[in-house]
């Protein structure tokens, strides 16, 4: 791997993001 | 006889209510609390917030798919694998519908105070989206593919393999191409903010949220 191979991120890292996995939205208005 | 008239009729009113899902007794409510992280005025405050959400199509008392996918999206319609998926883990019972105590079971997962363990099962549970027991590559690229397209991201097939094959390499220790739930918590441990979204700050404060809840409490705690 070279140095300036970018950093992959892990599918996990990504799936987390999904605003659909944030029930937050239960308690605002 | 008075007495008994009385819880006669009530019990008459309740049985015939379109909210008898939501008539608790307090030994409901105490055998509730005795099982979650929640006491027993914080599980009278989540029965506002259900109560809310439960009439936000059907006032029916119960909560269905898309009044879940309007409290939280805003729009009622529309497919959404993360969605389903979450409404499959509350509706434990698998009729269609997530009833009260379904609804508190599932939400003591989030509780800022749940055992860890609690919250890596979960979401181990969630991403199964197939429910083998295992999450499989397929389900992998499935779940990505949904984030892209939810954001609006377009990512080359490559990327999307090379992404795929690094989050196997990080976890998939005995590599057979599956990730078991042993691997999962093992990876999870080590990067606590991938559970981020399992935690609900609210939980913690949820009487402040909902303190219409006094009006029905019966305990003062």
């Amino acid at each position: 791997k070279s140095p300036d191979s970018p950093t992959l991120i892990n599918a996990f890292q990504l799936i987390g993001m999904s605003s659909c996995l944030d029930l937050s939205g239960f308690f605002e208005k | 006889w008075i007495e008994v008239l009385i819880f006669g009729l009530a019990r008459c009113f309740v049985q015939n209510s379109p909210y008898k899902h939501l008539y608790y007794s307090y030994d409901d409510l105490v055998r509730l609390s005795n099982t979650t992280p929640f006491t027993v005025n914080e599980i009278e405050a989540l029965r506002e917030l259900y109560k809310k959400l439960s009439r936000l199509i059907i006032d029916d008392g119960l909560i269905h798919k898309e009044e879940l996918q309007l409290a939280l999206f805003r729009m009622p319609a529309g497919e959404n694998l993360f969605l389903d998926r979450v409404f499959d883990l509350f509706d434990e019972k698998k009729n269609g519908f997530i009833d009260f105590e379904e609804f508190v079971r599932a939400l003591s997962v989030f509780h800022p105070h749940a055992p860890l363990d609690d919250k890596i099962d979960f979401a181990f549970r969630l991403y199964d989206l197939r429910q083998t027991g295992y999450i499989e590559k397929e389900e992998v690229k499935q779940m990505v593919v949904a984030i892209l397209s939810e954001s609006g991201i377009q990512l080359s097939d490559e990327s999307l393999e090379a992404i795929i094959n690094k989050t196997f390499a990080d976890i998939d220790a005995d590599k057979d191409g599956k990730i078991n739930k042993e691997e999962w918590k093992a990876f999870a441990v080590g990067h606590p903010t991938l559970l981020k979204n399992m935690t609900l700050a609210y939980l913690k404060d949820i009487t402040t949220v909902f303190p219409s809840f006094i009006f029905n409490t019966e305990v003062d705690e």
